[in-house]
């Protein structure tokens, strides 16, 4: 889940 | 990826490489602070525990490899290796004073109630105040080598381009994550002060000394 938060940010 | 996230992390790559080097280079850690490189090193451990689960695409995972690497090199080099240059005596902030509290809003202000969650969670509270230290040793010893201020410029300057990223990517995307934007406005504030100095001075060629 993407959800609010970006995972593809370091 | 916009631009001013990619310019966001290769600023930040910067730093660690210049801190790095500086302590590698000069084979002493003088005026650094352990307990702020010892945090960070929390930091990139808690937010990056995905990194074998969670493949996002090449260029996120060698960041998060050298990020983690790096840090991990330099506190050992701050303790162990060049540890008898480690001035312990002005490295004296109380790091549990932000981690305890720091913990603490991660469980209670978070996205979802998970472990990997709250650890993320954590690393981006820990992240905003982690610099405290390094700050702090400055007014103790009321100056820092040249070298250092360069280090502290290129990192506060990573997380500004990393707000300039999130206002883009909420324009264009619409995304937007509270908790990373609130704690990086804390982040950023925390620099301006050594901004300040580090235009007015270092960059005009002059010594960053603080009137003791």
């Amino acid at each position: 889940k993407n959800g609010p938060k970006a995972k593809d940010e370091l | 990826m916009n631009v001013f996230r990619l310019t966001g992390d290769l600023s930040h790559l910067v730093a660690i490489i210049l801190l790095l080097l500086k302590i590698w280079k000069t084979r002493s850690c003088a005026g650094i602070s352990g307990k702020s490189q010892v945090m960070f090193a929390l930091v990139f451990t808690t937010r990056y525990l995905d990194l074998f689960t969670n493949f996002i695409s090449p260029y996120n995972s060698v960041m998060k490899v050298i990020y983690l690497g790096c840090s991990y090199a330099t506190v050992y080099m701050i303790y162990m290796k060049f540890k008898a240059s480690y001035d312990g005596n002005h490295d004296t902030f109380r790091a549990e004073f932000l981690i305890i509290p720091v913990g603490g809003l991660a469980f209670l202000v978070n996205h979802e109630f998970t472990p990997l969650e709250i650890l993320w969670t954590f690393s981006i509270y820990l992240e905003s105040v982690a610099i405290l230290p390094q700050l702090f040793m400055i007014t103790k010893t009321g100056e820092a080598e040249t070298i250092t201020t360069h280090y502290l410029f290129a990192l506060g300057l990573y997380r500004a381009l990393y707000l300039i990223n999130w206002i883009w990517r909420y324009y264009f995307e619409g995304f937007f994550d509270l908790i990373a934007i609130v704690a990086g406005c804390v982040q950023t504030i925390l620099y301006c002060d050594f901004f300040y100095l580090y235009i007015t001075k270092v960059l005009h060629g002059k010594k960053l000394s603080l009137p003791a």
